[in-house]
């Protein structure tokens, strides 16, 4: 059986365990600047 | 002392004013520029004029990030404003440890780094304590590893502080270990096996400084899973955790194999005995520039082996584990001279330090008493110019208390004894050579079939895991079912049960 | 024999059970670790590319802060001076890099502008560049339908498959022009 302090950490190890930290947390974010701006078509990819 | 009136007010209107000169795309050219203006600022706000003011302005504003964390956690597209705004605070703190001070002068970048990473730790605890289970570990995972990167970007500055600032993280990950922020250990775990992190620590730092450091966060991760996979069954978040472990622990044995190596004893001190793949894949690692030979060769000669010889590295001090003092020097006394006798009848004593089944015994002290005769045998071995043979080990102080161990201790101690000696069986060394001797001598030498059963036992659950393997676990087993001396085939434990009995046919197929 | 855990039929036991509770199996037989998304007969190193400890596969390239050498990054005060790029030199391959990579600038215009003259063709709807197969056999006409084999490019795997299709010619992209689009901008600016 898991000693009190144990418990404790499972509980708080528990609740992390349903807001995980995704691999992109710990990427920068690509910031991208566009070089001449311009309104593509629509059907064009936007990101 | 609570602050001035207003300081919190002109702490948040500067950290907005910093997010927005940071995010401006003509500023993201000559950001040095924009700093520069930026730090006068802080400087007519009165930031700048002492050490108070400053830690009051990094509490400030890092409560700022960690509390826009907790208002927009639940919507996923606020993630990237959020992390817009914590990337923005963490280069300003970048920019602040690397333009401090003198050019030269490091102490004042490390401490204001050492510093903020102290303020942010503070805040998490307090955090943790406030929230509970509703602690949300985003916001700080995004300070330390934006920073970390940050301050191991590419830059003359930098290079130069770069073992201290590995240290001055790895110490903050040290006090933020799992056992003490369990809310925060999966992006723990995250931080410390971060590509950039493992590459600095264990590949760029020079003469491997970082190697110690690093061993120890491991340690504290196998510490704070270890009662929880005691359990045969893993819960969820357990298993999850666990998981990420092998992975890590893969790449270390892809990349870093030496690492493992030498540091595998206070590994296995704290991996409980049950996580048998854990610890085989800590034991599997061996020396780059060492060719294995296959274990399955017919009549592989090992004590030929060139690296058979060989000292492996060990950078624990099991000596010094070897408690209490007095107890040391009998042994050390009885080593020498075999004498006084009453050692070997007070071992067991030593050893228990409970009467509750599962954990009676001492299991770091019994894996460096094992590791501490082991490698003293070895010595007075070499000292008659010989090496470890089944002929060399026996009729010694050494093999008597390995004996003693091995008839007076109950099930569970033998157990853990025996746990203790596969543990050293690894790659082509002395050590793996001296102790595969050593479990096969006391197989043939065992006064109980009891004895046999437990050596098989400790051998054979280290080889029905998946793989890897430990090559000193495969060429021990292979000689034990292979040479008619051990008589391995007539014992009943071998034909207990039809799973078993094609276990080890299994493997003798494959000898053969 | 041993009649607790620590012998051969502790071991039994716990074997049995996890044959029937794959749970217990973590532990107790260990698993697959090559199946952790981890190359691990890979020559070169795994951690410069880790994609971190629950992480099913490596991290991909745009994922990585690759240090570029400086001379790669355009500072400012030469931008304007850098020669023009001139894409009919480049090769189909780029063209679609170029296209999928400059979203909203005049880049992807001119990428798709080059691409139109290589008789590539935007289709509007299904947003993919589709092409005829040189030399395939006619294509069967049917007022602006056709259908026949086509080479569309796969920008998830990068590269050129061809595939039956039958498409409705009106649904192509018209061949855009970048000039325009320069004109439109600096008329709204």
């Amino acid at each position: 059986p898991l000693q009190k302090e144990h418990q404790i950490q499972f509980q708080m190890m528990e609740a992390a365990y349903y807001h995980l930290p995704t691999p992109s947390d710990s990427e920068r974010l690509k910031s991208y600047l566009q070089r001449q701006p311009v309104q593509t078509p629509p059907h064009y990819p936007q990101q | 002392i609570e602050d001035p009136p207003g300081f919190a007010e002109r702490v948040e209107y500067l950290l907005k004013d910093w997010i927005t000169i940071f995010h401006t795309p003509s500023n993201s050219k000559d950001m040095i520029k924009a700093f520069g203006g930026f730090v006068n600022k802080m400087n007519v706000y009165g930031i700048l004029k002492g050490d108070e003011p400053l830690t009051r302005f990094f509490r400030h504003a890092t409560q700022c990030c960690i509390d826009l964390t907790y208002r927009n956690m639940n919507d996923p597209s606020w993630k990237t404003k959020i992390f817009q705004w914590i990337d923005a605070y963490v280069r300003l703190i970048a920019l602040l440890v690397k333009h401090s001070g003198e050019g030269g002068s490091t102490s004042t970048k490390l401490n204001l780094l050492n510093k903020v990473l102290g303020i942010v730790v503070g805040i998490l605890m307090h955090d943790q304590e406030v929230h509970g289970t509703a602690f949300q570990q985003m916001g700080y995972h995004r300070i330390f590893i934006m920073l970390f990167l940050e301050l191991s970007a590419h830059d003359p500055v930098l290079e130069n502080i770069s073992l201290s600032v590995i240290t001055a993280f790895c110490h903050t990950y040290h006090i933020l270990r799992p056992s003490l922020a369990p809310g925060f250990c999966y992006s723990w775990l995250e931080l410390i096996s971060h590509r950039v992190f493992i590459g600095r620590i264990l590949a760029s730092i020079p003469q491997q400084k970082g190697w110690s450091m690093y061993s120890q966060l491991l340690i504290h991760l196998f510490k704070y899973l270890a009662p929880f996979l005691r359990n045969a069954e893993l819960a969820k978040p357990v298993q999850h955790l666990y998981k990420g472990t092998l992975r890590v622990l893969l790449v270390l044995l892809h990349d870093f194999p030496e690492f493992l190596c030498d540091y595998h004893f206070g590994f296995c001190d704290v991996i409980p005995p049950n996580c048998i793949q854990m610890r085989n894949l800590i034991l599997s690692a061996y020396p780059r520039n060492m060719r294995l030979p296959d274990p399955f060769t017919p009549n592989l000669k090992v004590d030929m082996l060139t690296d058979i010889g060989g000292s492996p590295r060990i950078f624990t001090n099991y000596a010094a584990a070897i408690t209490p003092s007095s107890f040391k020097k009998d042994l050390d006394s009885y080593l020498k001279a075999r004498s006084p006798v009453t050692f070997l009848s007070e071992l067991r004593s030593n050893l228990q330090i409970s009467n509750e089944p599962g954990s009676r015994y001492n299991i770091p002290l019994m894996n460096a008493l094992v590791l501490y005769v082991g490698t003293q045998a070895i010595a007075h071995i070499r000292s008659k110019n010989l090496g470890p043979t089944m002929a060399t080990i026996v009729h010694s102080a050494h093999m008597d208390i390995f004996q003693n161990l091995a008839v007076d201790l109950d099930n569970e101690g033998r157990y853990l004894f025996l746990n203790a000696i596969a543990n050293q069986l690894r790659y082509p060394n002395s050590h793996t050579h001296y102790f595969s001797c050593a479990i096969l001598y006391l197989f043939v030498e065992a006064n109980s079939e009891a004895i046999q059963e437990q050596i098989t036992r400790v051998l054979l659950e280290r080889l029905i895991v998946n793989r890897p393997h430990p090559w000193g676990l495969l060429i021990t087993f292979i000689e034990l079912i292979k040479n008619p001396a051990y008589k391995f085939w007539d014992h009943d434990f071998v034909h207990c049960a039809p799973e078993i009995e094609k276990l080890f046919e299994s493997v003798a197929n494959s000898c053969m | 024999m041993v009649n607790n855990q620590f012998g051969m039929v502790g071991l039994l036991t716990f074997i049995r059970a996890a044959e029937s509770d794959p749970n217990l199996v973590t532990l107790a037989m260990g698993q697959d670790l090559t199946a952790l998304g981890l190359n691990l007969t890979s020559i070169e190193n795994l951690y410069p590319s880790f994609g971190g400890p629950f992480a099913d596969s490596p991290a991909r390239p745009q994922d990585i802060d690759y240090n570029v050498p400086p001379e790669y990054l355009i500072n400012v005060s030469i931008r304007e001076k850098l020669s023009k790029v001139t894409l009919q030199k480049y090769k189909d391959d780029l063209l679609f890099y170029l296209f999928y990579t400059n979203v909203g600038d005049l880049m992807q215009i001119a990428a798709a502008a080059e691409l139109h003259s290589r008789d590539w063709r935007y289709h509007t709807e299904e947003k993919v560049w589709i092409t005829r197969v040189p030399g395939m056999t006619p294509y069967e006409k049917n007022g602006t339908t056709e259908r026949g084999t086509y080479y569309y490019f796969d920008a998830q795997n990068w590269r050129r498959v061809p595939k039956e299709f039958q498409v409705d010619t009106v649904k192509f992209d018209k061949c855009p022009n970048p000039s325009a689009y320069v004109a439109a901008m600096s008329g709204q600016s």
